[in-house]
């Protein structure tokens, strides 16, 4: 059958800062086409397609609803693929290869991670779960 | 097909944004 793509609105100006992004403005309306956990949504708008921060994007039909998973405060064990240096006073910084606690995964790709006594912000994308294979 | 997603984590929210979240 049709494959019905989910609209979503977009709530602040994006300007693309590479090739397979797409560039939208607040209050256009763009078609899901996948979710990435990293944050990038791959969205068409009329006959163009890129990736857009999924942060950018509200749903159209039920905005106030939250698809957000409920946090893990117990934490979820995972590598670190990266070294990261926050550059916003609620990221952390982690070396690459380190374990971390994820607390909650959140849809915008930047997930609250704890290590040791530090909570703070960082990218899923520089994230492995503990026990998965490279 | 669908191209791989950009290597670099995506922006966070902006300010205005955020301040509609909480």
């Amino acid at each position: 059958g049709p494959i019905i793509l989910q609209s979503y609105r977009v709530i602040a100006d994006y300007e693309k800062n590479s090739k397979s992004e797409l560039s939208v403005k607040d209050g256009d309306v763009v078609d899901v086409v996948e979710k990435t956990e990293n944050g990038w949504w791959f969205c068409q708008m009329k006959n163009k397609r890129g990736w857009v921060p999924a942060a950018y994007l509200e749903p159209l039909d039920s905005p106030d609803e939250s698809e957000e998973q409920d946090p893990n405060y117990e934490g979820e064990l995972h590598i670190t693929t990266k070294d990261f240096t926050g550059e916003m006073e609620d990221e952390l910084d982690v070396k690459e290869g380190e374990t971390v606690e994820v607390i909650h995964k959140l849809l915008d790709g930047w997930w609250v991670v704890r290590r040791g006594s530090v909570t703070g912000y960082f990218p899923a994308m520089y994230l492995q779960k503990s026990g998965d294979a490279v | 097909t669908i191209k791989r997603p950009p290597q670099n984590p995506p922006p966070r929210p902006p300010p205005e944004v955020r301040r509609k979240q909480v």
